[in-house]
Order: C-alpha cells, then structure tokens, then sequence
C-alpha cells in the first residue's frame, strides 16, 4: 500500500508517525511546489500526517489537503 | 487498511483504540483546517474514533463527520 | 475487515460482543451525534451490536439504525 | 465474512449454530426494531438462523425476512 | 463460502451431508415460512440438500426450490 | 468451489467420482422435482455427473441437463 | 479450477491425461446425450481431451466441440 | 492457469515444451477436427507450441492458430 | 503469468533470457507463420524477447511485432 | 508494486528513501527528456521522492509533477 | 509483475538497475526497430531504464518513450 503526494506549494510536510505503542513524529519531508512524494506504509510507519496545499492520491479518492 | 480524514476545521481529533481484551484510547492526534491524517489499523490500534467536522474517506465510501 | 459507524443523534451505542464460546457484551463505546466510529473484526470482537439512530457503513452498503 | 441483520420489529432472534460434528444452538441475540447485529462467521458458529421481521444483508444480496 | 436460504412455506428442510468418504445426513434444520438460515460450507458439511418451497442465494445466483 | 443442482423432475442423479488414481462412483444422491443439491469439490470429490432434467449453476454459467 | 462439458449426442468422451513426466490417458468417462460431467484438474489430470458434440464451458467462455 | 485448443482441421499438434534449464518437446498430442483439448500448465510443462488450423483460448483472448 | 505469441510469418524467433544475474539467451523457438506459442516466465526465463512478424498478447494488452 | 516515471524535461531527478527507522536518500536516477524509469518498492526503498517535470504513472493514476 | 517494450526505432536500450542497497545497471538490453521485449522484475532487478523511441505497456497503461 502506498499514497502520492503532489506539493501545490512550497513548504508541504509529510509527516511519518510510529507503528507500535507510542505515536510519535520520526520523519518530516518537505516538498517544494511540483515536487511529489510516493509513501508506502511501512514497518516504522501506521500513519501519515499532511500539512500545506497538495494533493492526496489514495485508494479511497483524490483529497485536495491545505484548504 | 487504512482510511483518511481530512479536518474541515480546527480542533478534530482522531482517536486510535486498543486492540485487546480492553478497549481504552491509546492516542489522540489533533487536526486543524485542512491538515489531512492517513491511519492504518494496525496491532495497536483497531477502532477509531473521530470528533468534529472532517470527510472521512474509507472503502465504504465518503463520510461526513461532525454534523 | 471494519465497519463504520456516524451517530445520528446523541447516545448512540456500539456494542462488541465476545469471541468464543461464550457471546457477552465485552464494550461498549457512547457516540454523540456527528461522531464517528471505524470498528475492526478482531481477536476479541466477532459481532457488534448497535442501538440508536445512526449510518452503518458496511461492505454490505449503507444501513439506518434505529428507524 | 460478516453479515448484517437489521430488526424490523422487536424481539427478532439471531440464532448461532454451533461449527462441527454436532449442530446446536450456543447463543441467541434479541433485537429490539432498529437494532442491527452484523455477525461474523467463527470458529464456534458455522450457521445462523433468524427468525422475525428483519432485513438481511449478505454478499448475495439483501433478504427480507419473516414474510 | 456461505448460502442463504429463505423458506416460503413452513416445514422447509436444510440437510447437511458429510465431509469425507461417506455421504449420509448429519443434521437436518427445519425453517418455518419466513425463517432465514445462512449456512457455511464446513470441515463436517460439503454439501447441502434443501426440500420445500425456498429460496436459496448462492454466489451462482438465486434459485427457487421447492417448485 | 460449489456448484449448485436444482431438479426439474424426478429421479436426477447426482454422481460424485473419486478423487486420485482410480476414478469411481463413490456416492449417488437422487433428487426428486423441485429438490436442489449444494456441492462442493472435496478431498474425496474431483468430478461430478449429472442425469436427469435440471438445472446446473457453476462459475461458467448456467447449464440445462438431461435435454 | 473445474471445467463443465454438456453432451449433446450419445457417446460423449471425456479423457483424462495424466500429470507428470508422462502423458497418458487414465480415464474416460463417457457421456449420454444431456448428461454433464463437472471435472477438476487435479493431483492426477493436468489436461482434458473431449470427442463427439458437446459444449465445453470453460473461464475463457464456451466451446462448442465435435463440429 | 489452463489454456484450450479447438481443432479446426484433422492433425493439429499440441506440443508440451520442458520446464526447467533446456527446453525440448516432451508430448505432442493430436487432435482431429473438433476435438478439444484443455491442457494446464505444470511441473513438466511450461510452455504449448501450437500447429495447424485450430481456436485457442487463453486469459488474454481468443487467437486462430495456423493462419 | 504467460504470454502468447502468434507468428505473421515464418521465422519468427522467441528467445528466452535467463533469471538471474547474468542475462544470457538460453532458448530460441522458431515459429512458422500462423504457428502459436505460449510461454510462461520460470526459474529459468524471467525476459523474454520476440523478432520477427507477430503478434504478442499479454494482460497488458496486443502488441504487433515486427513493424 | 511499481511506479512509472516519464520525464517530460532534462534534469528530472528520481530519489529512492531508505525503509526501516531512518529515512535517507540511497540512491538518485537522472533522467532525460522521454527516458522513463520504472521501478519497485523494495526492501530498501519504501518512499521515492521526484523532482522537475515528469509524468508519474501509479495505481492511483497519472500526476504530473513539476508543475 | 513484468512490462512490455516495444522499440519503435534502432538502438532502444533496456537498463536493468539492481535489486540491494546499490543502485547500479546490470544488463543492457538493445532493441531495434520492432523488437519486443516483455520483463519481469526479479530478484536480481527492481528498476528499469528505458532509452529511445518505444511503447512501454505496463499495468498503469501505455507509455510512449523517447518523446
Ligand atoms: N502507533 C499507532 C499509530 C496509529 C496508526 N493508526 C492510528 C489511528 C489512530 C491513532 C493512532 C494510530 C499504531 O501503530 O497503531
Ligand atoms: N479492544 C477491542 C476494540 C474493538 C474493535 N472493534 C470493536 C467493536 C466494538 C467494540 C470494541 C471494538 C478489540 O480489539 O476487539
Ligand atoms: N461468541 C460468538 C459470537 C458470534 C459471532 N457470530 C455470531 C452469530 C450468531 C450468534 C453469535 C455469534 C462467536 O464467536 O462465534
Ligand atoms: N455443525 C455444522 C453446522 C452447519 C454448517 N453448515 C450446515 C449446513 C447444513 C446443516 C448444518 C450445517 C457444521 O459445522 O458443519
Ligand atoms: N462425502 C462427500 C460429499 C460430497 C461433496 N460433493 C459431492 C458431490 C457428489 C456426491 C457427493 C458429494 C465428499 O465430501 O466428497
Ligand atoms: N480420479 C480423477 C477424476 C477426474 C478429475 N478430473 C477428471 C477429468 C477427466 C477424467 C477424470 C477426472 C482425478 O482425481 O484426477
Ligand atoms: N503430463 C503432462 C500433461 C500436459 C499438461 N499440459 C500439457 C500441454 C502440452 C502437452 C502435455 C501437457 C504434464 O503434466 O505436464
Ligand atoms: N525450459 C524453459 C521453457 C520456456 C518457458 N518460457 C519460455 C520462453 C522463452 C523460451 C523458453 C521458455 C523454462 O522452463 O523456462
Ligand atoms: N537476468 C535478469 C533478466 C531480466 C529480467 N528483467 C530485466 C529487465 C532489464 C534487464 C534484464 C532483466 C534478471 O533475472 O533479473
Ligand atoms: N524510513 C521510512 C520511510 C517512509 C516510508 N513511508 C513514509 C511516510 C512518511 C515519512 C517517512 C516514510 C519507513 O520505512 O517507514
Ligand atoms: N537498489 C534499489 C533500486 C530501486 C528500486 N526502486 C527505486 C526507486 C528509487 C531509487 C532506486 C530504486 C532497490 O532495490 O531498492
């Protein structure tokens, strides 16, 4: 399984949140306008946090984030 | 599995639940406007639970929260 | 596997019921109206109950409760 | 595999049989009108039984039953 | 695997054949018009006979017995 | 896998041949008019034959028999 | 994997072709006019031949054999 | 994984190709007009080479063969 | 997974690549015009390469080779 | 699971992030105008980051990066 | 998993890139004109490279390369 991730403006966070117990912030990648991130969900990662303008692709639609 | 939730305003939490005998809240992460969460289900968590106006987005379809 | 569940009305109530031999009612968790619960099958859960007005999503299509 | 069962009236029955060489009934849920029980197949029910006004929702379609 | 039977008339009959070398009845389930029963494939039951005016859903479609 | 036999008339046969090296009539299961059979594969069952007027439902179709 | 193959005339010939090194004929079942046969490829059979008129239903559609 | 060969003309080979590091001709088996043959592949086989007029059909169509 | 090739004309050439960390070609097949071939990926072939006048299905679709 | 990248200017850069508790760059692939680039998710790489203008081909559908 | 290339000119080149921590090419492919070559993803590579006028047919659709 993974998402897509299309900055619509600079300074988008993708924000990579633990598997396990505890819930913690272990990984920030910020995106440039234009720039995209493809993210699978992982062994160290349950759930992704976005923040900024972009767009989401999931299995479950497009999600315009930011707004 | 995983589903998504995209705040339509500040202040929305998303609550994972314990998996297991008990059922307690686990984490709480709080969204504002626009911020968007992708959370699996996962050895820790299997039931969420989500408070205030947010879409969320599963295989069973669009979800309006909140109202 | 994992159902969804949007109270309608305040009180709304999602009840898990015991895996195994035995069928008890192990928790049960209150939504107020515009929360929303995504439940998984699991470990302990193998049914679930729910009283009030409310939207079940399932795999199955959309149920009203409590009509 | 999961099925839902929403009452049309009170006092619906969700009968549980028993998986293997014998088949009896282990538990029977009561359901009030507007009440809906989504089931699971599992290691101790193979078969269910319902009897009353309700509506069955299975991955072949939707069945009314008691009429 | 399950079906789903609805009887139309009472006295309906679900008979469930053995698993294995032999073939005999190890179970016969009565439904009275209107009862619903969802049966699984087991490790005890390979096949299924039904007597009386049904109807039977099945991943091959509905079926009308009885007539 | 299940196929699934709904007799037009009297008298169908239902013939399960052995699974492995030899292949025998190991079981005849007789349907009378309206009486529907429910089989599957199984460790003991690669090959069905059919005689008699009925109805055959599988993954390919529906097929009529005896005609 | 099954295939299902209707006779359309006396005399039908279903063969079963041995899997392994070698390729024999273990089998052939014959079939009367109406009669059907449902065959599995199996531990035993990794090929089928067909002679004489019938309809062979297959997942890649329906053959009409023998013309 | 099976593909099927309707033979269109008499003398229509089918030729099993070895699996494994050299690749000869293991069976060739024929077929007379209007014979068919369902043929998986396996162990031994795992690769069909096809001559003279006929119909195959695999997963991705329908190709005459021998024109 | 396989493939099927149909050659437009003689002398069409599928060539094998072996898997592995070397890429050599470990098998031709010559086909005659209208002679069909369908070859799965193995141990052995994880590449496969066609020249000549043909036509390729695969689930990606019918490529013409060739032109 | 695998993505496609096709680069619609020089320069385009392709970033594989490493899987497991950190995420790093391991490895950037240039491209050029019209080269494409398809590649996996792998036990090293759980995340790839693009930049400059491409079209990204993924199960989620076409994004066109860059823009 | 494999794609399909299919050279639209002389001298298309297929890159085979490295399945591992390094990222480096292990085999070069050329194609010309016509030539169709169909590859699966292995143990030895998980990226392709593809340089030159081709179709890329993969799962996500057609690509022109080289463009
Ligand atoms: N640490 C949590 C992260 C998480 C995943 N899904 C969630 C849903 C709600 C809250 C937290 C989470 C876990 O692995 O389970
Ligand atoms: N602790 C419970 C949480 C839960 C999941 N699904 C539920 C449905 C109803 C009530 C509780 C639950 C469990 O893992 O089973
Ligand atoms: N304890 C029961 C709960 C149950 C699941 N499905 C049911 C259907 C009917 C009655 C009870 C049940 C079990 O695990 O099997
Ligand atoms: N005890 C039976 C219950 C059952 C399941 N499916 C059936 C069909 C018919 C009769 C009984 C059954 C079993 O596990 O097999
Ligand atoms: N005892 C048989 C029952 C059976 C299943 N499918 C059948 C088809 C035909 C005749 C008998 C059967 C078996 O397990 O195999
Ligand atoms: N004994 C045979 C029965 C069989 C299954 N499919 C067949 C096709 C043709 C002839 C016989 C068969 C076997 O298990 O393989
Ligand atoms: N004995 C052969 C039978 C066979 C299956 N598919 C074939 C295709 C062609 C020729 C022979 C066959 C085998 O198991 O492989
Ligand atoms: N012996 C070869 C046969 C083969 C399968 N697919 C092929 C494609 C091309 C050439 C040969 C083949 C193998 O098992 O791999
Ligand atoms: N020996 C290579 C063959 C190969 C498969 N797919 C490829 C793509 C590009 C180049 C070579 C290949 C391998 O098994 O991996
Ligand atoms: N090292 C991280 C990389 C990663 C994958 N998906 C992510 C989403 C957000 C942030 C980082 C990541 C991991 O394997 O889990
Ligand atoms: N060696 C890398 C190759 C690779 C696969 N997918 C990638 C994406 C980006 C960069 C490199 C790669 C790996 O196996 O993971």
């Amino acid at each position: 399984e993974y998402i897509v991730i299309k900055a619509l403006e600079n300074g988008v966070t993708i924000i990579g949140l633990t598997r396990g117990k505890d819930t913690k912030f272990h990984h920030t990648e910020k995106l440039d306008k234009g720039e995209v991130m493809v993210a699978q969900f992982t062994e160290h990662t349950s759930a992704v946090k976005i923040r900024g303008k972009a767009i989401l692709y999931t299995k479950h639609g497009e999600v315009e984030t930011g707004v």
